[in-house]
Formats: C-alpha cells, sequence, structure tokens
C-alpha cells in the first residue's frame, strides 16, 4: 500500500 | 502514473525545453520574465526536498532532476551568459516576487496537510506555482511583441496544468480516499489565470495572425 503521505506526483 | 499525467508531465518538459532551445540557439530571452523563471526555481526547489529520502521511482526523480537542473539553467543563462542577458528586458521585468512569495509561504502556513518543514515546504511550492506565472503575463502585456516560441512557451506552461486536472479528476474517480485539495484548488487557479491568454493564443492562432494581448 503506497503510504498517502508521500507524494507521488512532480 | 496515467495518460493525463504522463502528458501532463511530458507538455511541462516540452515547456522547458522550448524556452532552453530558444534562449540557447538563438541567445535571446526577448519577452521573458525572469522573475517567473526565479520563482519556478523556488518552486522546484521547496518542493523537491525530498528527492533523496523519498524514493517514489526511477521516472519520479529523473524527472525532479531535469525541472531543478533546467529551471536553474534558465535563471543562470538569463542573469549572467553575457549575450543572452542583453536581452533582458529588466526595465519591465518590474514585478515584485515578495509580494507573492510572502502571502503564499503565510497561507502555506496556514493550510497545509501536515504541519512538517517539508510538508509545508511542499504546501508553499503549490501555492507559488499557482500564481508564479503573474509576472510573465505582465511582461507580456508590456511588450507588444510576443515571437511564436514564448508564446509556445507560455501555452505549454499552461496545458501541462490543465492536464494535471484531467489527472486529478481521474486519480479521485480511480483510486479510493485519493483527496488532495491544495494541489487541486492551486491547479485550478494556476489553470484560470492562463485563461485570457489561452483566449487570445487560440484567435491567434485561428485567424492566423500574431499573437497580441489587449494593453
Amino acid at each position: 500500500k503506497e503510504n498517502t503521505s508521500k507524494h507521488d506526483e512532480l | 502514473m496515467n495518460i493525463f499525467r504522463l502528458t501532463a508531465d511530458m507538455t511541462h518538459l516540452m515547456s522547458v525545453i522550448v524556452l532552453l532551445l530558444k534562449i540557447h540557439t538563438i541567445k535571446s530571452c526577448a519577452g521573458i520574465s525572469l522573475k517567473t523563471q526565479e520563482l519556478y526555481a523556488i518552486v522546484f526547489t521547496c518542493r523537491y526536498l525530498d528527492i533523496f529520502t523519498d524514493f517514489i521511482s526511477f521516472y519520479n526523480t529523473i524527472m525532479k532532476v531535469i525541472f531543478l537542473w533546467t529551471s536553474f539553467s534558465i535563471v543562470w543563462y538569463m542573469r549572467y551568459h553575457k549575450i543572452v542577458r542583453r536581452s533582458y528586458d529588466k526595465d519591465q521585468d518590474t514585478f515584485r516576487h515578495v509580494f507573492l512569495m510572502l502571502p503564499c509561504l503565510v497561507l502555506a502556513l496556514l493550510i497545509n496537510e501536515r504541519f512538517t518543514f517539508k510538508e509545508v515546504m511542499w504546501t508553499f511550492s503549490f501555492y507559488l506555482e499557482a500564481v508564479a506565472i503573474l509576472p510573465q503575463l505582465v511582461l507580456l502585456q508590456r511588450t507588444r511583441n510576443i515571437d511564436n516560441l514564448t508564446g509556445q512557451y507560455i501555452f505549454l506552461l499552461g496545458a501541462y496544468r490543465a492536464l494535471y486536472i484531467l489527472n486529478w479528476i481521474y486519480r479521485y474517480v480511480t483510486e479510493p480516499n485519493y483527496v488532495h485539495w491544495i494541489p487541486w484548488m492551486s491547479g485550478l487557479v494556476q489553470t484560470l489565470l492562463y485563461g485570457d491568454f489561452f483566449y487570445y493564443y487560440f484567435l491567434s492562432w485561428k485567424n492566423n495572425v500574431k499573437l497580441q494581448l489587449p494593453a
């Protein structure tokens, strides 16, 4: 599960 | 990753390449606002503080490096390159960044997802990017002749954010509990600020005339 706290967009 | 986001990132990359081509090949930055370029360098610096701590993917890291490197290169060219700097119109490019940065910083301190340094800086970068184009739009109003490359650069820069909005809609629909109001609202404001530019850009394309913004 990708931890949503990380911002995965540029 | 979805097609909207990939297209958006490529459009953003294209805008930076068009600008670098203009500056590097014809050694001119006429009509380009240094203030906007400096604000973008600040935006990427504040947004990519996690470049060494949070590894998302190779694509993500490579694109961050590209955006950081190109934005600082453009600022360097416009400030220090002996030929390019001559075409910079500092008398017209007078927008004070501090009037944009301070409100964005205060807002980021008040409205953020988590009150940590990195998160506030990330939030600040979204608020700042939303208004970073203002000095450039003001400069366009002042300088009558907008050359094609400058027009294309601004069009691509506006289009990338509009595509990101499609990406956010797509992710909201397809991913459970994907909600990020801060990028959404900032991205919406940013895209709306290009509204009248898009309108005049479309007219100039439809009527096949030079792009002119009303005074």
